[in-house]
């Protein structure tokens, strides 16, 4: 069995390592709740200083 | 020699024609008293002077007296194999094609007859007629459509014609088709060139247990350049001059059965046993559960070992890995599988004959086995398949951290989707919703976008992410996201938790198959898993990542999915959602 996650595009970061490993397709075994990746700041939330 | 020239052909044909007709006026003098034995060559021995050839029959289709839904059967000695239903018309339409054992003793006479079938009547039979195969062949070498009077079975009256063609195979390019047939499935890349170790597997998968140096020394006969792979027509070669020898095929890997008759019924049963559900086929008799659980063609999940099918994981040689990276060691980790199982996965995942034959039927044979593996595994009696597994996992996986004691589990189900104590699984960050968690125990990949998802690992060409999410999801903020693929193996800890803090927005089951989720699967450019298997699709609504899709998979065996959350449930990232046990 197995899970898939789709995230939408430009929201999460993912760990650079498990990318890496992926582009090499090699599997990376995890365990729950080890971090994926972080969400991508939202524009519409950054101030730009004047 | 030179096999496609029309000459060879011609002198073939030629003498294929005088051999039947020998064979026919011998039986005229010598006709066997009734109940002979017909059927596959595994039933009773054929020598070669009995031996006529494999008969194609194709039922091609009818014209009736009036309009209906029709279906044609056809029985031929003690086997009775049906066409698919045709549209309503008054003239269906078949094109079914069956592949009989013509002996000159066997049965010859095929007795076609014609059903009508709707809601009220069922099959009701409307017309029959009766043809000899062996007459059709010799008067019809080339295979004519020829057309037969249909007769009501209870007056006599012509009800309808039925258009019928009929050849012969020859023997010779039955026994070549035969031989690089049966080499192409190990073939895995194509090319037209099998290595050494394709090579072991086949001779495995034959049943044969010639020691290595053989199969080294027999390999390198046909290596004659010494580049460490031949060619299929050098092997297939090599093959039958060997086989005249001493027999390496020792088991159909078909359906199972013992071969232990001469090369001819070897070859004639498995030829037969192959032919089974690919293309336009009449269905009939083969495909049983019985027979799908010998074959290793049906063996067809790196979870067989947990069946009844008695398949048994193999360490050392026989033993095939897939390569891992752990995260945490940073260490490349072996995970062992059978080396039959890795074998049967990529002939059928990963070949087109395989997923032919996987459409014709075999996808309900993966359903019926799931099915009837969740109840086994319900069983009380399945608890006592705790321990070896434990055994053979022993290293991967850790009873200190398993909510209960072993005694707790009543069945094998129960303890496969064992809860793990609180703390058990650290959740990274968890004041952080911006950081998302894995969802699972498992080996996973990930991609930033969909692109490079299909560059480096989902090769199903119809893969895309509407197919994933199916029709009933809106997924157009998704198209172009990026991928998190979490996949079990058997040891694995079986309970699925959220990746994500937010707000469980809907459920969506999608119906499908049950392939496997095995990486030789999803690296199939055959093989759509992830968008063809039975899956549940949850939108969790989330403040830091937007929406975010979990698609939870069945997968051959393993094709029950439960959750413990419902619609409009608030989740924090590493909440349980649910779990997958044994089940269709």
């Amino acid at each position: 069995s197995t899970v898939i996650c789709v995230f939408e595009k430009d929201s999460i970061k993912i760990d650079e390592d498990l990318l890496a490993n992926s582009a090499r397709s090699l599997e990376t075994l995890v365990t729950v709740g080890m971090q994926l990746g972080v969400s991508f700041p939202k524009l519409e939330n950054c101030v730009l200083e004047p | 020699g030179n096999g496609n020239s029309t000459e060879t052909k011609e002198s073939r044909r030629s003498k294929m024609r005088k051999k039947i007709q020998n064979f026919r006026s011998r039986r005229r003098l010598s006709r066997p008293g009734s109940g002979s034995v017909s059927g596959l060559a595994s039933q009773r021995s054929v020598s070669a002077d009995d031996f006529a050839g494999i008969a194609l029959l194709t039922l091609i289709g009818a014209e009736m007296k009036f309009k209906d839904k029709w279906l044609a059967c056809v029985s031929f000695g003690e086997q009775t194999f049906r066409s698919e239903i045709s549209d309503s018309t008054e003239k269906p339409i078949w094109n079914s094609e069956k592949k009989l054992l013509l002996e000159k003793n066997g049965p010859s006479l095929a007795r076609i007859s014609v059903f009508e079938t709707n809601r009220l009547l069922k099959n009701n039979i409307v017309g029959y007629c009766e043809l000899d195969l062996l007459d059709f062949v010799v008067q019809e070498p080339d295979s004519t459509c020829k057309s037969f009077d249909l007769l009501d079975p209870a007056s006599s009256n012509v009800v309808g014609s039925m258009f019928v063609s009929c050849s012969v195979e020859d023997p010779v390019e039955t026994e070549t088709c035969f031989a690089k047939r049966i080499l192409s499935i190990v073939d895995y890349d194509e090319d037209g060139k099998l290595s050494f170790s394709e090579f072991s597997d086949l001779m495995n998968a034959f049943g044969n247990v010639v020691a290595a140096n053989k199969k080294e020394e027999l390999f390198k006969a046909a290596d004659l350049n010494g580049d460490g792979v031949v060619t299929i027509d050098e092997l297939a070669a090599l093959l039958a001059v060997q086989q005249e020898q001493e027999p390496i095929i020792n088991s159909c890997p078909v359906c199972g059965e013992a071969l232990q008759l001469d090369k001819l019924n070897a070859m004639i049963h498995m030829t037969l046993c192959f032919d089974e559900g690919t293309g336009n086929q009449m269905t009939g008799g083969f495909l049983t559960d019985r027979q799908a659980s010998y074959g290793w063609m049906f063996k067809l999940s790196e979870w067989t070992h947990l069946s009844t099918y008695d398949v048994g994981l193999n360490t050392g040689s026989s033993a095939s890995h897939i390569v891992v990276i752990d995260r945490k060691t940073k260490r490349l980790v072996e995970e062992l599988i059978d080396s039959k199982i890795v074998m049967s996965m990529r002939a059928i995942y990963q070949s087109k004959i395989g997923l032919r034959l996987m459409d014709q039927g075999a996808k309900e044979i993966l359903q019926n086995l799931s099915e009837k593996q969740g109840k086994k595994m319900n069983s009380v009696e399945s608890a006592q398949n705790i321990p070896s597994f434990l055994e053979f996992f022993k290293d991967q996986i850790n009873m200190a951290e398993v909510k209960y004691p072993l005694d707790h589990f009543k069945t094998f189900n129960e303890f496969f989707v064992r809860e793990l104590k609180p703390g058990a699984r650290p959740i990274a960050c968890m004041d952080q919703d911006d950081v998302a968690v894995s969802a699972a125990d498992c080996r996973l990949m990930a991609f930033q976008s969909v692109d490079d998802s299909t560059r480096f690992w989902i090769k199903g060409r119809k893969f895309s992410i509407k197919g994933l999410l199916g029709n009933d999801v809106q997924s157009d903020a998704f198209l172009d996201g990026s991928l998190v693929i979490f996949r079990l193996a058997p040891q694995d800890y079986h309970r699925f938790h959220s990746p994500v803090s937010g707000v469980i927005e809907k459920f969506v089951n999608v119906s499908g198959s049950l392939y496997t989720v095995n990486p030789i699967a999803v690296n199939s450019k055959y093989c759509n898993v992830f968008t063809e298997n039975k899956r549940t699709i949850v939108i969790i609504s989330t403040a830091e990542f937007g929406k975010v899709a979990f698609v939870a998979i069945g997968a051959t065996m393993v094709g029950s999915i439960s959750f413990v959350r419902q619609e409009g449930d608030h989740v924090k990232k590493g909440d349980e959602l649910g779990y997958f046990s044994f089940g269709g």
